[in-house]
């Protein structure tokens, strides 16, 4: 699954997600990548967040809105909220997977509870930070 | 930062030992190519949503990555998409799901978030709005990789084996289980 966040220089974040699912899926699965909210969600109040992992359990904890929902309610940072939800939530539901976001402020963040996420960002001096493993 | 952009390109069991140096460096020089293209758009003042959509057509467009021509094959031996965008500053949002002709899905979300009153369409009916919205429509046969196929080919006889034996061992293989990662 491949995804994207960008913040632009009018404050707006949009989140993108796509993926071919997982292998062998029969009966016309769907993951979560096309349900908002699951893997995908943007609001410029709090952050933009796409994700990536076993689909399933992303739709039952609605990992991406989760994070958001942290940021507005609990007043937590994206940083502690995407570690709650992936490290914690996630895992203990026996979820694998994990995101990337960024917040209103340009905090960029990756998360992941597996043993690697293909995964790179670039923030507004042009570095760039392009990483595999964990 | 006052503009930013981060991108994954799928997680699971990733292995330095399972990588080769050229494979290493594909991915890694694809992943770069992807996210110098939505920089690009964002240092020069574009807007967020053009350049989520154009770095995700770099990805998709890449065999690398199970999204578009990487698509991992279903247990019929075809590939089905998924895909989604959502805007912050509106809270609108576009998603297609079960497609299996059209290029670039995140397109398609696009239009569907942009240019519908609905948020998510799936199958057939997607594939006829895509058409509607003048996006490139492919034959199936695109999305095929040899890679992805023998793969399904791999996870179908582990299948197979592990039910004539012992089904809860699938759970602990780690090609069945990272067969099922997105």
């Amino acid at each position: 699954t491949v995804g994207c966040v960008a913040l632009d220089k009018n404050g707006n974040i949009t989140a993108g997600t796509s993926t071919g699912g997982m292998t062998n899926k029969r009966w016309n699965r769907i993951g979560d990548s096309p349900i908002i909210g699951a893997g995908t969600y943007a609001n410029n109040a709090t952050c933009g967040v796409s994700s990536t992992g076993w689909g399933e359990y992303f739709i039952r904890g609605m990992v991406a809105h989760d994070i958001s929902a942290l940021i507005d309610y609990k007043g937590s940072t994206l940083k502690e909220a995407s570690k709650e939800v992936i490290q914690n939530k996630l895992t203990k539901l026996g979820g694998t997977g994990g995101i990337v976001a960024i917040d209103k402020f340009g905090n960029i963040v990756y998360e992941f509870n597996t043993a690697g996420m293909y995964r790179a960002s670039m923030n507004d001096k042009g570095e760039l930070d392009v990483k595999i493993y964990k | 930062n006052e503009f930013a952009i981060v991108i994954h390109g799928g997680a699971g069991t990733i292995l330095k030992k399972n990588m080769t140096p050229e494979k290493e460096k594909a991915y890694q020089d694809k992943l770069e190519e992807a996210i110098k293209v939505g920089y690009n758009i964002l240092n020069n003042g574009g807007s967020s949503l053009d350049a989520v959509e154009k770095t995700i057509h770099v990805m998709e467009n890449s065999p690398l990555f199970n999204a578009g021509k990487g698509a991992v094959f279903t247990h019929d031996e075809t590939n089905e998409l998924d895909a989604s965008i959502m805007t912050g500053n509106d809270l609108n949002a576009g998603a297609v799901a079960g497609v299996k002709n059209v290029k670039n899905p995140i397109s398609l979300a696009r239009k569907i978030m942009e240019e519908s009153p609905h948020v998510l369409l799936s199958g057939n009916g997607a594939s006829v709005f895509a058409k509607e919205q003048g996006l490139e429509i492919v034959e199936p046969s695109y999305f095929y990789t040899e890679s992805r196929f023998k793969s399904l080919q791999r996870v179908k006889e582990k299948m197979k084996a592990e039910l004539d034996h012992n089904a809860k061992t699938a759970f602990y293989d780690s090609e069945i289980k990272n067969s099922k990662f997105g």
